[in-house]
């Protein structure tokens, strides 16, 4: 069995900018039947995260602006990285998705719990 | 490798009634920091699914009741399963998660894709 890498379960990342409203945001996960919103800057830079789980916190309790639900401290991933470890990263942190990123934090990607499972199912 | 089983990576459901308001549901979503609620009758029987991604399409389109927001045709699967067979259903379904049932319809536990992943990371 050959070691698969990030790169080879990579998906497009779905992306917002900062100046979007949650509301956007919402109808774009449902449109794009996703569950992560990659938050980026003009230059397609990592700046956050926002999910399902986010929006439904927002619900929750009440809070309606982007800047109090997106996640700055965000877990990332290589893409020569081998998958079981970006999967133990996720586990660890007890989160369902990696952006990818390269060394200037360009957004080149996401890859999923979903995405892993997938490959055992295959 | 030993094939592992359905049973093998189980977790308990979090469940809620039919009578309860969504933002009860969001709220339970928070504090159990999951993303998947089963909806259950009076003898712990399956009856729907909720998720975030749900909560978020009812923020998307101003839904507020959960009878408009559940998902009735639920995809399960069963403990004596192979762990393969459940991440291909869950493939197909483009969904991250199964309730676990018996003969009888009752929610014995459920499985996401997360669960899955975190075997690859072990
Ligand atoms: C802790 S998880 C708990 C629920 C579930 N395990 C999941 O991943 O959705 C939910 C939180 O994780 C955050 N999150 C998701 N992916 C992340 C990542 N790559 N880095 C940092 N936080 C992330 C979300 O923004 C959200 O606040
Ligand atoms: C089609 S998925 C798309 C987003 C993403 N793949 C996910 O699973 O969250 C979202 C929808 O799947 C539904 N769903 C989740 N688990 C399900 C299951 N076991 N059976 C049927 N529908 C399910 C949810 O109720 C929600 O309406």
């Amino acid at each position: 069995e050959e070691t698969p890498f990030v790169a080879n379960v990579m998906q497009e990342a779905v992306t917002c900018s900062e100046s979007e409203a949650v509301q956007a945001i919402a109808e774009r996960i449902v449109t794009r039947s996703v569950n992560h919103i990659v938050v980026v800057d003009g230059n397609g830079k990592l700046t956050g995260i926002v999910t399902s789980w986010d929006i439904t916190r927002a619900l929750a309790q009440g809070k309606t602006a982007l800047a109090d639900i997106v996640t700055r401290r965000v877990i990332t991933a290589k893409l020569n990285e081998p998958l079981e470890t970006a999967s133990k990263r996720m586990a660890q942190h007890n989160i369902s998705a990696l952006p990818v990123i390269d060394n200037e934090k360009k957004v080149l990607g996401i890859v999923t719990a979903e995405d892993v499972s997938k490959l055992l199912g295959r």
